[in-house]
């Protein structure tokens, strides 16, 4: 799991039977008493920040969440009772498992800007990735039978130790080519290898951009996830675009079954132009759903494929 | 590519967290995903303090509400990045 924390905005990204909602009502509570931010409105005593996402695929067990996160109608009750402006979707097909969720509320153009006012020019890239290839899958196990051996000396960090060399076997911090060394931008990178499986990192490139990813390769229900807020064409200055971003991360996973999100504010958007029609890049996967919404200030992509057997 | 020194420069670490966490009973890989957006900008902050200086025991404790822990976090020119249990 991750927490990506702006100035302006933040990021929360959690797996496993984590209750996410339920941080609302502090971290409001906090922004009021910390940082003097009041985003309640007068009527009802709800919330106006300027934006929220809150999204999800569709769980593996959803009977063992906690509560409100079994199942997605609550979650929209919840989110409601914090926001009056929200919208809900289920995209994709509508059962047990080949659907995905979102909450976006409408855009507050009446939020103070400042002085000097600029919107940042955001998009999010997000694949998720289920039945991964056993052998991907095993490059993420740290016990004693793992593929993954590392000579760790006393008093070190394992987890953070093993994180680090999982990164470079599988190549992940690669899958940017300007996060190569002799490029000008910086990168920071942090993972962790949990035992007896599973992976978790957080990447940053030029100090503001992030890509995340969250491995659980246990077989039977094994996940894999990476998103990014990375512009790739403009930082990569044309030579690399989500397409390309995205043949990396199957290669590493090679999972049975993936679905993909875009976010992006401008449809001329060159990674979302490229991802409309990629279909032919796949030669291995055919395509489930394919569906693009124009959604207030953004445009969402939404891609389901399965491997051909 | 990342290199070695990245071991060593987190702005904060919990080590006995990370030696002792334990993902046995880990089976549910599909994230929940919240993002809020509370300006349009940086540079549209109004006031003098921003989300960046909330103090980690309060991080801490939003997070305890999540069912999460802090297992590390690097801190950049724009932003906080914490990787976490779970």
């Amino acid at each position: 799991s991750s927490l990506f924390v702006f100035d302006h905005k933040l990021t929360m990204k959690t797996c496993g039977t984590t209750t996410t909602l339920f941080c609302l009502e502090k971290l409001f509570q906090i922004v009021e008493q910390e940082l003097s931010w009041a985003f309640r409105t007068t009527q009802g005593g709800k919330y106006k920040p300027f934006k929220v996402f809150y999204s999800r695929r569709c769980f593996l067990f959803p009977c063992k969440q906690a509560a409100i996160h079994q199942n997605w109608a609550d979650e929209v009750d919840y989110l409601n009772k914090f926001f009056d402006n929200g919208k809900s979707y289920s995209v994709g097909r509508n059962d047990k498992s080949n659907h995905w969720n979102l909450y976006v509320t409408e855009t507050d153009r009446s939020t103070p800007k400042g002085k000097e006012y600029i919107e940042d020019d955001d998009e999010t890239f997000e694949v998720l990735m289920t039945e991964l290839d056993p052998e991907c899958a095993s490059k993420f196990v740290c016990g004693p039978e793992a593929s993954t051996t590392a000579l760790v000396e006393p008093n070190e960090d394992k987890g953070h130790n093993l994180g680090y060399q999982m990164t470079k076997n599988t190549r992940l911090d690669e899958i940017y080519v300007n996060s190569a060394q002799d490029s000008d931008l910086s990168f920071h990178h942090d993972a962790f290898a949990f035992t007896p499986c599973g992976y978790s990192s957080n990447m940053i490139l030029a100090e503001k951009y992030y890509y995340t990813l969250h491995v659980t390769p246990e077989k039977g229900w094994s996940y894999a996830s990476f998103e990014s807020n990375i512009p790739v064409f403009d930082i990569s200055q044309g030579k690399q675009d989500n397409l390309d971003v995205l043949l990396h991360i199957l290669n590493v996973f090679q999972p049975r079954e993936f679905s993909m999100t875009f976010f992006t504010k401008n449809y001329q958007n060159q990674s979302f132009q490229k991802l409309l029609s990629i279909n032919e890049s796949l030669p291995d996967y055919i395509k489930l759903d394919k569906i693009v919404y124009d959604l207030d200030d953004y445009h969402l992509f939404y891609m389901k494929l399965q491997k051909k057997i | 590519t990342v290199t070695i020194k990245e071991l060593t420069n987190h702005n904060y670490i919990d080590h006995e967290l990370s030696a002792t966490l334990d993902s046995t009973d880990a089976f549910e890989g599909p994230e929940k995903l919240l993002e809020i957006w509370f300006f349009p900008h940086k540079k549209s902050i109004t006031t003098e303090k921003t989300l960046r200086n909330i103090g980690m025991d309060r991080w801490i404790e939003i997070l305890k509400l999540v069912k999460c822990e802090v297992l590390s976090m690097k801190k950049t020119k724009e932003l906080d990045a914490f990787l976490l249990s779970e």
